[in-house]
């Protein structure tokens, strides 16, 4: 037996906007110690990591772990029919070919049941090696989006260097160029307004902007992002999940021909 | 602007 709660809809809800636009299907590992997904977008750029800790959900059992295969699309569809405040439940039996969402309103009045059909996928897992960053840079969130959004319109890739003056975000296109530099806060009154800068070596690292914006449809989840580069490896781009968890995205850089 | 790398050419297939 498989059961996970949690009283708002809303947290679920804004995991599967967040990964959406990269998975099409993913599989869900569900054991004593949480949920897990580690899944690659289809081109094998990104790669999606999920971490919902147990002790994050109002209820959880997880008698033996579960390894379900979901399509996110359908799942998307499903958690849409939440309201953010509705209570969830997600339901499945020990060797499941079925996952039941359970959706209740706040006055309970309103049970709604979704089952969903698994799918068998093959499993194929990749070893994150713990890494030691050059620069890992926390700041707010919307601000990262916006940067995004903005320099997308210049080129199809943004150019991110750091250096312990600030974080610097370029873009060129035919139509001309555009930077954003951004320096560390130095006192910021507001956590969630800070740009911190830990850096132990400057990076400049490229990245394709249609991941980026993937990866912003996160931000409602937190306020902050951090962001760990080193040369020459994937991209970190992290955000926290409330008490419960985090996802991260890791973004393979563009190499120079 | 480069060619663009592979995540699982970074991170070893388990």
């Amino acid at each position: 037996m498989f059961e996970a709660r949690l009283a708002q809809s809303a947290i679920l809800k804004k995991v599967l906007e967040a990964v959406k636009d990269l998975l099409t299907e993913a599989t869900f590992e569900c054991s004593d110690s949480g949920i897990q997904v580690q899944a690659m977008d289809n081109a094998h750029v990104s790669l999606v990591s999920l971490n919902l800790r147990s002790d994050g959900f109002d209820k959880y059992r997880c008698d033996r772990n579960l390894s379900m295969g979901m399509n996110i699309g359908t799942m998307t569809k499903i958690l849409r029919c939440a309201s953010s405040e509705d209570t969830v439940t997600l339901r499945a039996v020990d060797s499941p070919d079925n996952i039941i969402f359970i959706f209740e309103s706040q006055n309970k009045e309103k049970l709604a049941e979704y089952e969903m059909k698994l799918i068998n996928m093959d499993l194929e897992h990749l070893g994150i090696p713990e890494t030691m960053y050059s620069c890992v840079v926390k700041m707010p969130s919307q601000e990262f989006a916006r940067i995004c959004r903005d320099l997308s319109q210049f080129g199809e890739a943004i150019t991110i260097a750091c250096s312990k003056e600030g974080i610097k975000f370029s873009a060129a296109g035919d139509y001309g160029n555009a930077n954003v530099k951004l320096a560390q806060t130095a006192d910021s009154d507001k956590e969630e307004e800070a740009v911190l800068i830990d850096m132990q070596e400057p990076v400049k690292l490229t990245f394709a902007c249609r991941y980026l914006n993937s990866f912003v449809k996160a931000t409602p989840l937190c306020a902050q992002v951090k962001l760990s580069m080193s040369s020459d490896v994937p991209l970190v781009c992290e955000y926290q999940i409330g008490e419960i968890g985090h996802i991260r995205y890791y973004l393979a850089p563009k190499i120079d021909d | 602007t480069g060619t663009q790398g592979r995540i699982d050419s970074f991170f070893k297939v388990l």
